[in-house]
């Protein structure tokens, strides 16, 4: 790792941010929440604390930006110079720009949240299909006020939920009409407008005003990006118009005819070869998230490394599963410290093979009138070993009413009674002896307090300390076998589901075989859930679906009503 | 049966095409970044050369002081503005 010459850093480690300004490719929710990400990146290993404000002055300024932005450092348009920031110290000192005519996501692609609908906020779901057309991007197709909308499950048609797309015709942001919509046509300059313009503004932003009359009002707003908004070309922020006219031709979707270089662009009015307006449409677009880290870690007096995997090397990639590099570490230790977490302690003497059972005041409330089982007592194998720093776990479950966290030979395990706090990591061999280390899924069925354990294409039945297995899938009627299976639900009593990639099965508990008339497609029932989720659990009445560290949480209605992350939602970490 | 479609290439307005030598893109490149200093952006092959190795070892490219495709692409991709070297 570098630091700048001189060692710069902050003389004190409670340090303040100020988000100025937001960028109309994403929520501000969103922006939000990936710089407080990004800053936890760096509060985890140091004893920096990072606190958002609101207004005057703070350590670290962060706005968004394109060309010449006002500190004589100019960015350079779409790709190129993503960001850049400045190391601590007073005024720009500390601050963090970032180009706003690159396209901002979470890294992998347009995100389009809902508004109102009766989606609860979910995303689109692309495809989709309406009167049995199918649809790639958000319409207006249906409504006589032209609000563009989407389905958020693959099927409107079949499960009726919806939500709008973010447009100027339902809400502005920045400006001085707390979000206001647009009103068209109005005047400007003297001059009617009747769409979203950069008129009057020398940095590009799209904005309108929120009455008939700026002149007369002096109201504005900015104008969110639609899902079908341009990047750069000469339309910047403008939606694709679909469909459109290039050369005699019709499209309906983003081509690359008439390019060399295979990007996907589209005309923003409706004949290209009339009016020559364009710009390239969505790509992949850079996380936000991973940019601010690393601008975020200039911010704090580190230089770039030359580590190719580290966070603070120069150039971006995506990276799915983000943990911080050693080399990153070392950096920030370097000139802040280490935190004051939980540090590692030494193992605790191994208990005896043979000690009386002890059973655990939680389980013993909920478990021993019902089957006698009493379960021993595990022991932590190792305190250091944090279950908010595994990225993704083998299996979650609830067993004995705590939520259980299994991950490579280890469990952890929760409660409400717990109050939020995570036991463990246990050992697997030491409660479950007959358990292969790495779990796909598990559940406990709700009548006979039996625990069903999968891996592979094996299962076990822990009934107390007894247990019956390995037994293949194929003996619950699962044929052809799944290679693997992501997860169960209870579906009350006597009832599971069992999940697989996109399919999924109802098991009949008590005669151990799966109902007739299965499998089923996941999507078909639950709509809006990735297909590819690594983790199927029920977790407070609700199904949670996870893939890498993010859960889709689903009401028994079948409508997911957040997405958010497994560490914070589930796990309650810090 | 597909319509046909246009098979030319166009040229977009507005578009930012680099009219710039791969030589030109790295010398601004080499410079933006620190590798090459105000003082010996004379032009010479030394400088450059020189230049070229200090920014392949810092991004962990192979050393060769030349203009290689790998370099070319480095330069190319999207990266922080901070400079590497220097304040």
């Amino acid at each position: 790792f570098l630091t700048f010459e001189g060692n710069l850093k902050w003389d004190h480690t409670d340090l303040t941010y100020r988000v100025t300004n937001y960028s109309p490719d994403l929520d501000a929710s969103v922006i939000n929440d990936a710089f407080k990400r990004a800053f936890k990146v760096w509060s985890a290993v140091t004893p920096l604390t990072f606190t958002q404000v609101y207004s005057g002055e703070a350590d670290i300024m962060i706005m968004f930006g394109s060309q010449e932005h006002g500190d004589g450092y100019p960015f350079d348009g779409k790709d190129g110079l993503l960001a850049h920031a400045f190391p601590p110290g007073q005024g720009i000192q500390g601050d963090a720009h970032f180009d706003d005519d690159e396209f901002w996501t979470l890294g992998a692609g347009l995100v389009v949240n809902t508004s109102f609908g009766n989606a609860n906020g979910a995303a689109c779901h692309f495809p989709f299909v309406f009167e049995g057309k199918s649809y790639s991007h958000c319409t207006a197709e249906g409504r006589s006020d032209g609000l563009p909308w989407c389905s958020t499950t693959p099927s409107f048609d079949q499960d009726k939920l919806y939500g709008f797309c973010p447009s100027e015709l339902l809400y502005t942001y920045g400006g001085n009409s707390d979000g206001a919509k647009c009103v068209f046509p109005f005047v400007f300059d003297g001059t009617s407008y009747n769409t979203c313009t950069t008129e009057g503004r020398s940095d590009g932003y799209r904005w309108c005003a929120t009455t008939a009359n700026f002149d007369q009002d002096k109201k504005y707003g900015f104008c969110p990006n639609r899902d079908t908004a341009v990047i750069g070309g000469n339309s910047q922020g403008e939606p694709c118009a679909f469909p459109f006219t290039f050369l005699g031709q019709t499209y309906s979707s983003c081509t690359s005819e008439g390019r060399e270089d295979g990007r996907l662009w589209c005309a923003t009015t409706s004949n290209y070869d009339v009016d020559r307006k364009w710009g390239l449409c969505p790509d992949r677009g850079y996380s936000i998230f991973l940019v601010a880290a690393h601008e975020f870690g200039h911010s704090l007096g580190l230089d770039h490394t030359s580590v190719r995997e580290a966070l603070m090397y120069p150039m971006y990639s995506y990276i799915e599963d983000f943990q911080l590099h050693q080399d990153d570490i070392e950096g920030i230790q370097f000139l802040y410290g280490r935190g004051s977490g939980p540090k590692p302690t030494p193992p605790g003497p191994v208990p005896p093979t043979q000690t009386p059972d002890v059973p655990d005041q939680t389980t013993l409330a909920t478990t021993t009138e019902d089957s006698g089982f009493q379960p021993t007592e595990p022991s932590p194998v190792d305190p250091g070993s944090d279950a908010c720093r595994v990225q993704a776990f083998d299996a979650i479950t609830e067993i004995n009413g705590m939520m259980h966290f299994f991950k490579s030979g280890k469990y952890w395990r929760t409660s409400q009674s717990l109050k939020g706090k995570i036991q463990g990591p246990f050992p697997i061999a030491e409660t479950w002896p007959a358990l292969p280390a790495t779990l796909d899924a598990a559940f406990q069925d709700l009548l006979t307090k039996k625990i069903f354990f999968f891996a592979g294409q094996r299962f076990w039945v822990y009934t107390g300390k007894s247990v019956l297995g390995p037994r293949g899938l194929e003996k619950l009627g699962l044929a052809p076998a799944p290679a693997r299976l992501t997860g169960a639900l209870q579906r009350g009593r006597g009832k599971v589901l069992l999940f697989s990639g996109e399919h999924f099965w109802r098991l009949d508990v008590k005669v151990q075989r799966v109902d007739r008339g299965y499998p089923r497609q996941t999507e078909e029932t639950f709509g809006g859930v990735p297909i590819d989720v690594h983790n199927v659990f029920l977790y407070r009445g609700k199904y949670h679906f996870c893939q890498d560290r993010f859960c889709w949480r689903m009401t028994p209605r079948y409508q997911v009503d957040r997405v958010g992350y497994l560490k914070y939602d589930v796990l309650h970490c810090p | 049966p597909l319509p046909a479609k246009p098979q030319v290439t166009i040229t977009f307005p507005g578009e930012l095409v680099s009219q710039k030598s791969n030589m030109e893109l790295a010398n601004e490149y080499l410079s933006r970044f620190g590798y090459l200093s105000e003082t010996k952006k004379s032009g010479r092959q030394e400088s450059t050369t020189k230049a070229l190795r200090a920014m392949q070892k810092k991004l962990g490219l192979e050393v060769t002081g030349e203009l290689d495709q790998a370099t070319l692409e480095a330069m190319r991709a999207p990266r922080c503005g901070v400079p590497d070297v220097g304040s």
